[in-house]
């Protein structure tokens, strides 16, 4: 296999392996040592580096914006549009007027591979496997939902007791160091203004809360937002998504990343429902990753955009 | 490395509140080995669930039972996952 010598020959318009993904982090940082750095911020219940891409132009304790991708491993165009992010960045910085004063003034941290080992397996074991891959004691099946495991509204409707379930909570909220490797970065980073946990599919823009119908106190300004969002995103390929809180537009679901990281204080936290429609659910073909990741990169400017103009 | 042959993904809509709450049970029948890449969320939108091969007829016939409008989205996922891997190896090479 031709590996790519750098990033400008990396070919974003297929799937990769987790190893692929991992050499482009390490292109990206020593072709860019002046913006990107990589925290490896724990690791995975199997060993694997927790990889945080962090983009920065300088200063300490910048408020900063949180983006991950491939929470949940079978989401394969996620990872894939983390690394198209990640690139454009890159790319964008010093070109883009807007992306260029955001860095200006935060920094943005991408984890692209937030579940490695679930998605190794995926690669080579069970393409439809979601969860992380830790065992449960006592069960014949492996595995926690990634996205009921933090403390909030933990345990609660929405989440299953039963570690067969695609949507198990696990035995305790940050149970999974996936999780809890997130949760320490966060709390000592201190200073994350935006938190962006991308997932597929359905073409939906979602912010809290997931586990209560509790309207958030910033609901208004978050729906609004929303909305600008996902108009920026329509405008090139007319994707139409629908928008609001978790448990008024899909579900209940408790233990969720952003109703955990809302509580934290972070105003401005999303969760994104990449393509598709309804045709290929996750096996969307590769020739749709560039469309999906140039889409949602619209909508996700107008919500660093927002961000770096009404700092907190 | 599990395979899929004879899966299918099935798009169920439901009609009302009634049959929504119908599929959400479904959710329980754990005998179907089912698995929801899409969950329930409001009438308007339809609920995707891949199938295995072995519960493929019982799990129609019990949606017919329920009067469930559904249609087949995936016809057999392991050709769509071949098509995939072929992909990755070949744009690899």
């Amino acid at each position: 296999v031709a590996e790519p010598r750098n990033t400008d020959s990396f070919d974003f318009s297929r799937y990769h392996t987790i190893s692929e993904i991992y050499s482009f982090q390490d292109m990206l940082v020593a072709e860019n040592p002046d913006l990107v750095s990589k925290i490896v911020i724990g690791q995975s219940y199997e060993g694997r580096a927790l990889n945080v891409l962090k983009f920065s132009t300088g200063g300490t304790g910048r408020p900063a914006i949180w983006i991950d991708t491939g929470i949940h491993s079978r989401e394969w165009v996620t990872q894939a549009s983390g690394t198209w992010f990640a690139k454009k960045i890159v790319s964008n910085y010093g070109r883009d007027p807007a992306l260029t004063a955001i860095l200006n003034k935060m920094d943005i941290f991408v984890e692209i591979v937030t579940n490695p080992d679930g998605f190794y397996y995926s690669h080579n074991s069970n393409r439809m496997w979601r969860k992380t891959r830790k065992p449960n004691p006592g069960s014949r099946c492996a595995g926690v939902d990634p996205n009921r495991n933090w403390d909030a509204g933990f345990g609660g409707p929405g989440a299953s007791s039963n570690p067969c379930s695609e949507t198990y909570r696990g035995p305790r909220a940050h149970s999974e160091s996936e999780v809890q490797s997130i949760v320490n970065f966060v709390k000592t980073h201190g200073n994350i203004q935006a938190f962006v946990s991308i997932h597929s599919y359905s073409q939906m823009l979602l912010y809290p809360y997931g586990y209560t119908r509790t309207p958030v106190k910033d609901q208004t300004e978050l729906h609004n937002l929303a909305k600008k969002a996902i108009t920026d995103l329509a405008s090139l390929y007319g994707t139409r998504y629908r928008y609001g809180s978790i448990i008024n537009t899909i579900y209940q679901a408790s233990g969720g990343t952003i109703d955990w990281t809302y509580n934290q204080g972070i105003k401005y936290s999303y969760t994104f429902e990449l393509r598709d429609t309804g045709r290929y659910g996750f096996i969307l073909p590769a020739n749709q990753i560039i469309p999906t990741a140039t889409e949602t990169w619209l909508a996700l400017m107008a919500i660093m955009d927002h961000a770096s103009k009404n700092t907190y | 490395k599990e395979t899929f042959v004879g899966h299918q993904v099935i798009r169920i809509s439901a009609k009302d509140e009634v049959q929504l709450s119908l599929i959400k049970d479904l959710e329980d029948m754990v005998e179907f080995e089912l698995d929801f890449w899409r969950g329930v969320t409001d009438v308007e939108t339809p609920v995707d669930v891949r199938v295995p091969f072995h519960s493929l007829q019982s799990f129609k016939s019990h949606l017919e039972s329920l009067n469930m409008d559904y249609r087949i989205m995936i016809e057999d996922l392991q050709t769509m996952l071949d098509e995939e891997q072929e992909e990755m190896e070949s744009t690899a090479r």
